[in-house]
């Protein structure tokens, strides 16, 4: 799996 | 998290438990989309596949894990459970103008040329279009109980909500997600409409009926 940005909302 | 962040969130699982006990209680799913549900499902599995891959908080990781089982609960219901109160004949909307070109959008406008960012793209692109199948049930039938209104309500009213906590995140943190933002604005935006009607008729005490 690649580097996942975060996304820290729903 | 800021007030704007919970208020959405809260209206969305407000939504989600509004809907699940119109049906439990009625026992019927009359005038409910199935399709609208399924591309809720594909848009909660495809944005919550890193679930699997990153932590951010219990509130987070819970809030996913609702969201993902009630909507396959609610496809249950839909489809199986309470099939027979189904209008499918009404649920006609053609939802792979929707997939197709959402899934092109997502490879050519994204943050990432990555599989599981092209992925959580795909599923912020299809949630603003995922309630047409539902609102075009409700333009072809040309009425909407009131228990549907205010689920509708609850649930467009999240991503307005969203919206304030986005212009709140840009001048407190700096945050801003062009892509979450205008696909957000296209939401709430196919939701105004809904909103004109539900102001001037459910909150009367009136319910939803289009003329012919």
């Amino acid at each position: 799996l690649s580097e996942f940005l975060p996304h820290d909302e729903l | 998290m800021n007030i704007f962040r919970l208020c959405g969130d809260m209206s969305h699982l407000a939504a989600i438990i509004i809907l699940l006990l119109k049906m439990w209680k009625t026992r019927s799913v009359a005038g409910i989309s199935g399709k609208s549900q399924i591309l809720f499902a594909t848009v909660f599995t495809a944005r919550y596949l890193d679930l699997f891959t990153s932590f951010i908080s219990i509130y987070n990781t819970c809030m996913k894990v609702f969201f993902i089982g009630t909507v396959y609960f609610t496809i249950y219901l839909i489809y199986m459970k309470f099939k027979a109160t189904y209008d499918s004949n009404h649920d006609s909307f053609r939802v792979e103008f929707l997939i197709v070109p959402v899934g092109g959008l997502a490879f050519l406008v994204n943050h990432e040329f990555a599989p599981l960012e092209i992925i959580w793209t795909f599923s912020i692109y299809l949630e603003s279009v995922a309630i047409l199948p539902q609102l075009f049930m409700i333009s072809k039938t040309g009425e909407a109980e009131t228990i549907t209104s205010h689920y509708l309500f609850a649930l467009g009213s999240y991503r307005a909500l969203y919206l304030c906590n986005w212009i709140y995140r840009y001048y407190a943190e700096g945050f801003f997600d062009l892509i979450a933002v205008v696909a957000g604005v296209v939401q709430t935006i196919l939701y105004c409409d809904f909103f004109y009607l539900y102001i001037t008729k459910v909150m009367k005490g009136k319910k939803i009926s289009l003329p012919a």
